[in-house]
């Protein structure tokens, strides 16, 4: 299993609009 | 066309839709101690991005857990103090009932979207960093 931090850093990462 | 950081100043959402200016944003943030105001916005985002499947029914109620622990559960911590009593209580409710719904975080990240924009947002825009940037 995955950390929960890296799962939130993930979760977080996945809403981020994505780079020009 | 008008510069990015120029747009940022038109509304949250300008400037939360433009990767520079979510960084420049969290750098103020994290000065004035409140970086988990954005960090849990976009988590409560991409929590609701994730469709609920069989497949993925265990990562949603460990990261639904992960959320409720790290921004809700310690009643001291900037986001925490935020967010109505009763709207902890239903997020709690449903963690503990395991009844992990997409829109679960939905009433608590928009509590928490208003204040950034009554309160932080403003601040940033008048603060040393960004008009460094400008």
């Amino acid at each position: 299993y995955k950390s929960d931090d890296d799962l939130l850093l993930k979760c977080i990462g996945s809403a981020m609009p994505k780079r020009r | 066309p008008t510069p990015p950081y120029l747009r940022w100043a038109e509304s949250l959402h300008s400037l939360l839709d433009d990767q520079d200016g979510i960084n420049l944003f969290r750098t103020f943030l994290k000065q004035e101690g409140c970086a988990d105001l954005l960090d849990f916005w976009f988590a409560c985002s991409g929590f609701r991005k994730l469709e609920p499947s069989d497949a993925n029914e265990e990562k949603r109620l460990k990261l639904a857990k992960a959320i409720y622990k790290k921004y809700i559960l310690d009643n001291n911590g900037i986001v925490s103090r935020q967010i109505k009593p009763a709207t902890k209580s239903f997020i709690k409710d449903c963690v503990m009932k395991q009844l992990i719904d997409p829109a679960m975080f939905d009433q608590a990240q928009t509590e928490i979207q208003s204040m950034i924009e009554e309160n932080t947002y403003p601040l940033f825009l008048k603060s040393d960093i960004y008009l460094e940037y400008t």
